[in-house]
């Protein structure tokens, strides 16, 4: 059991410092065993040092480096162990025009392997979509579905 | 494996049976505030096995039933089905499995599978057995992307053993 | 001290109310005591009615209803003693497209009398700024400020 | 009465002294994430005499102070002063009120009212006068909007005692 969860915690380290650095383009991301002499029951905590700045504990970042984060760590516990699907409610809130266009470079990456599904707000992230699926309430307090194209969403959405 | 449909009805603002098509790789949903994107999450979640009200934010089970609007009364039932495209044990075709799951004003739960009434533990097992692997990280709701950074040293650890 | 809070409650009570009906395009919001027979003590809640939805309490909204709801609120309190400025940090990250320009027009009314700061991703807010003031670091870790006209704001800020 | 600068000297990631310019009716902060727009909502809140560290997102009031980058080394000071234009108490002129905080490492902090040293409670006491009734909800954090609403009855009680 502890070979294996060392051999998993490795894994995860390693492809969270991979996924850090492409979103941030640099810097440094660790997952760290808060008690190196307990490794079967320590519990483990995640340090960042984006490009240039000094490393701290993630809860330090400021709100659009802490989702970017969050995504970096999520998705290498995803590449360690595969879930057929990954749905997103507005991951990409809190961040900037630029760290929209590194989440959906990442998020191309990943659509190859698993099914992925975003609930979004921003245009960005809706023109990369492959089915667009738009909500609306016609009839007040009644969710109704439409399918639509990328370009039918400004019209029919009211956005 | 992926999701090719969901279809609601009776599901939190879902009066009318609704069918959601979803692409293979990437799916977007988009919407005004309040239209109805989340309680989708919800469903999914829901569906398949979900036993806490919070994490479909709720009070209690119930609560997921169509609970009225000014025009239409309150329903008594709520029904959500999964349409998975699932590669067959046995070869490459692919099969299609129907999760269902209902609950009426009690709370009480029913499951099925492809229209057989099942356990909520048998359902479980056929998840893990078809390769469904459904994390508990598979599913991120609205505003918790920082979910995984807030949770406690302990809860990480967990996160890993999972995935071992 | 009964008389004045009473006097209070039933202002901001209807100040809520006010902001809700401008924010949603009609529907109905409520501040209640919890408890009638003890106003002196009682706790209170806000609970809403977004236009021909049911009643419910304000966290069953949804997340950008919540938003709204939060700013309707807090707009509220202000009317009844008001302070002389507004911070907002990201406060229309959850908004629509339709509902930042309500909120932009509440915010038109609200300059007018206080003095209001915001920090905003979003293109709409920044166009309505009196003064604009970018933030940059271009030594990484270090922050330096500009001040920007709004035109200038996609070339110089690489947002 | 409103701000009309703010001038932050080895607070957070504002290594350099830096003075901010605010208009009098609307002012909007923009910049990539993570370069310091919420580092100055954080020393506004400071200057004005916050106790708690965790209200400028910090575990002890230390923190504050420029902790260096790969370039630079530490700091061993944090000043932030808030240049006011208030009504004077005696008529319609403006004068300047600047309120300056500093803290040193220990996380001990001195308070300055137009340079000259005042205690906590004396800066409290003008502001009050000065009819700048700074209340709770007159800064609103990232990811806050929402905390009017999450608070307990209790506490939104609370928050309409201290309007009244
Ligand atoms: N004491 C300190 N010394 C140096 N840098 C600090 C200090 N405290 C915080 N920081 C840095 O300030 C940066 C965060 O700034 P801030 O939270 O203001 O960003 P922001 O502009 O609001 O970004 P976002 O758009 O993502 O919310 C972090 O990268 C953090 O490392
Ligand atoms: N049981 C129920 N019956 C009827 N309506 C419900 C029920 N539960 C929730 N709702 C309604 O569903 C709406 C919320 O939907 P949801 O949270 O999915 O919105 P959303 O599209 O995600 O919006 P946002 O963009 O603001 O996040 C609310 O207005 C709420 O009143
Ligand atoms: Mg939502
Ligand atoms: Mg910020």
């Amino acid at each position: 059991a502890l070979a294996r969860f060392t051999d998993t915690f490795v894994k995860v380290n390693q492809n969270f410092q991979k996924y850090f650095q492409y979103l941030f383009g640099g810097g440094v991301a660790e997952v760290r065993m808060m008690d190196d002499a307990n490794p079967l029951e320590a519990g483990i905590e995640l340090f960042a040092q984006p490009p240039g700045k000094r490393t701290q504990h993630v809860l330090l970042l400021s709100g659009g480096e802490r989702a970017l984060a969050s995504i970096a760590f999520l998705i290498a516990l995803f590449s360690v162990s595969p879930s057929p699907f990954l749905i997103l409610d507005e991951g990409d809130a809190a961040l900037d025009d630029a760290n929209v266009e590194r989440f959906l470079e990442l998020i191309s990456r990943l659509r190859k392997e698993i099914q992925v599904i975003l609930i979004t707000h921003n245009r960005r992230t809706m023109e990369n979509a492959s089915t667009l699926i738009g909500v609306t309430m016609d009839e007040p307090g009644c969710s109704k579905v439409v399918s639509l194209n990328p370009g039918e969403v400004w019209e029919k959405m009211k956005l | 494996t992926h999701i090719s449909e969901i279809v609601v009805n009776g599901f939190k603002s879902f009066a009318m049976r609704t069918a959601v098509k979803l692409h293979e790789d990437l799916t977007c949903v988009v919407g005004p505030n309040g239209c109805g994107k989340s309680n989708i999450c919800d469903a999914i979640q829901w569906v398949l096995g979900e036993q806490s009200p919070s994490h479909v934010r709720s009070q209690n089970m119930a609560e997921v039933i169509f609970a009225g609007t000014a025009k239409r009364k309150a329903y008594g039932l709520a029904e959500v089905t999964l349409v998975l495209n699932a590669p067959k044990a046995t070869g490459s075709e692919k099969e299609k499995l129907a999760i269902t799951r209902r609950v009426v004003p009690t709370g009480e739960s029913t499951y099925l599978v492809n229209d057989k009434t099942v356990r909520l533990r048998d359902l479980l097992d056929l998840l893990n057995s078809a390769g469904l692997n459904i994390s508990s990280y598979s599913i991120i709701g609205q505003g918790r992307i920082e979910s995984v950074l807030t949770m406690r040293p302990a809860e990480k650890r967990l996160l890993i053993e999972e995935s071992a």
